[in-house]
């Protein structure tokens, strides 16, 4: 389901 | 990057930053005779800043950013992690430990038991996750627990009521960092090809209701030009 930026969110 | 997402990074930087100057400025008063009047006021109320808060944020940032060694993201992204976790590990050391800041620190009020919210949001995280890996687990409970992390610090304000003008902004601060972050998700799903993100989104979106009471006494404050109360 992450495909789209592996946790790049602070 | 997008500008929501910017945006709340910002307010997030600006909350810490906020803090810091509060400690900075009761900390400040440590070898003076006579403290300056801002001090004075702080030192004769409480802060109104809740440890158990600082604390559950603290955890929070040390879970999450395990990854900090592992996996390179960007500069920003390093780099606003370190602030983070050093920002949030410094303002628990300074409530604890100096001796001035610590007299400003109410600790009768400030009666929250961190084990109500770190028990549910442990076992939560272990049900209910992406991939079941030791970082993967720690990472989803940070999310959950920094979605009820901010209730010591809600409760303290509504039992002291009397609001310092820096605690008001540091948790208005910390409220808008979240709003920014729902509208960077709503503008990430229709502008990047599968993102979705339900366990961040569902506790952001909890996280940021929590703040819904807080807003309309803040708002109400600002437009009728008075110092914020929260009621009884």
């Amino acid at each position: 389901a992450k495909d789209s930026g592996e946790h790049d969110e602070l | 990057m997008n500008i929501f997402r910017l945006a709340g990074d910002m307010t997030h930087l600006m909350s810490v930053l906020v803090l810091l100057l509060k400690i900075h400025t009761i900390k400040s008063c440590a070898g003076k005779s006579y403290p300056c009047s801002l001090c004075f006021i702080l030192l004769e109320s409480s802060s109104g800043i809740s440890l158990k808060t600082q604390e559950l944020y603290a955890l929070v940032f040390a879970t999450r950013y395990l990854d900090i060694f592992t996996d390179f993201i960007s500069v920003y992204n390093t780099i606003m992690k370190l602030i983070f976790l050093g920002s949030s590990f410094s303002i628990v050391w300074y409530i604890r430990r100096h001796k001035i800041v610590r007299r400003s620190y109410d600790k009768d009020q400030d009666t929250f038991r961190h084990f109500f919210l770190v028990l549910p949001c442990l076992l939560l995280a272990l049900i209910i996750n992406e991939k079941f890996t030791f970082k993967e687990v720690l990472w989803t409970f940070s999310l959950y627990l920094e979605a009820v992390a901010i209730l010591p610090q809600l409760i303290l304000l509504q039992r002291t009521r009397n609001i310092d003008n820096l605690t008001g902004q540091y948790v208005f601060l910390l409220g808008a960092y979240r709003a920014l972050y729902i509208l960077n998700w709503i503008y990430r799903y229709f502008t990047e090809p599968h993102y979705v993100h339900w366990i961040t989104w569902i506790s952001g979106l909890v996280q940021t209701l929590l703040y819904a009471d807080f807003f309309y006494y803040y708002f109400s404050s600002l437009k009728n030009n008075v110092k914020l109360k929260l009621p009884a």
